[in-house]
């Protein structure tokens, strides 16, 4: 049985909002760690790998593996339902048809009971061993965001050029180009508005701007997200949990 | 014109 209670009903709602528009259709799996979801855009172009860690839930509670199919629409707008700050508890039974998600207000005069139909979803599980990594780039997440959505608008190619001092964003579409660089630095103040770039190799790769808008739908989930570049290899956009991650793994476009 | 390539070709099923 899965019995999973996270203090406040926010964290799901996120989760759900960054990753409901690459896929529709994904197996939840649980197990006495925590949640995990890996799933492939229809394009297959776009990879998510998620884990919901154990200490993310107030109370976690998982004998056996369990795997939840779930479609993202119909538990998004279960999901909605909720107040942000309200207890979330989700309960499964060992082999369930459906997942009960409750909300609680946190001064327990109104609990809210919905009941979602799961699916039995083929599962597809692609390994994904330790890359190595050429750079990486830890910058706010907002920033990122802002900088995908002000390119996007030129082109629907957005290349990342990484040198020693500084890396680049850059899209060259038919009206015009555009372009923003950034440099490293400390704020010491305020440590989730540095921006740290660690370069072993130069770096030039060119992604499609969809794809990379889809993923800075993760921004409301992390202050910050770390961007990590290999030479010909997807890239790694990662956003942390409080414990665990939401990762996307992003295949580039090539010179034909 | 840059070609899209997609995550089976780096990442092989389990």
């Amino acid at each position: 049985m899965l019995e999973g209670k996270f203090e406040e009903s926010s964290l799901m709602k996120k989760v759900v909002d960054a990753i409901k528009d690459s896929v529709k259709l994904c197996n939840f799996n649980c197990t006495e760690h925590g949640v995990t979801v890996q799933a492939v855009d229809d394009s297959r172009v776009l990879l998510i790998s998620l884990l919901i860690g154990e200490a993310s839930f107030e109370e976690y509670r998982c004998d056996r593996n369990i795997t939840l199919g779930i479609d993202l629409e119909s538990f998004n707008k279960i999901i909605k339902n909720g107040n942000s700050s309200d207890f979330l508890t989700l309960i499964a039974e060992d082999s369930p048809d459906n997942v009960l998600i409750i909300f609680e207000d946190k001064k327990k005069d109104r609990v809210s009971e919905y009941s979602l139909k799961l699916m039995d979803l083929d599962s597809d599980f692609l390994q994904i061993d330790d890359m190595e990594f050429d750079a990486t780039i830890t910058m706010p997440s907002s920033e990122f965001a802002k900088i995908t959505r002000d390119l996007k608008t030129l082109s629907e190619s957005l290349q990342i050029i990484v040198t020693k001092e500084n890396v680049k964003f850059s899209s060259d579409g038919d009206f015009g180009t555009g372009n923003v660089v950034l440099k490293g630095f400390v704020d010491m103040d305020k440590p989730d508005e540095s921006i740290k770039i660690d370069m072993a190799r130069p770096i030039n790769l060119t992604f499609g701007a969809k794809y990379i808008a889809d993923i800075v739908k993760g921004t409301s989930l992390s202050e910050s997200v770390t961007i990590k570049l290999a030479d010909k290899s997807p890239a790694l956009f990662e956003y942390k949990l409080p414990s665990g991650f939401l990762r996307f793994y992003l295949a580039p476009k090539f010179d034909e | 014109k840059k070609q899209q390539t997609t995550i089976n070709e780096f990442f092989p099923r389990d």
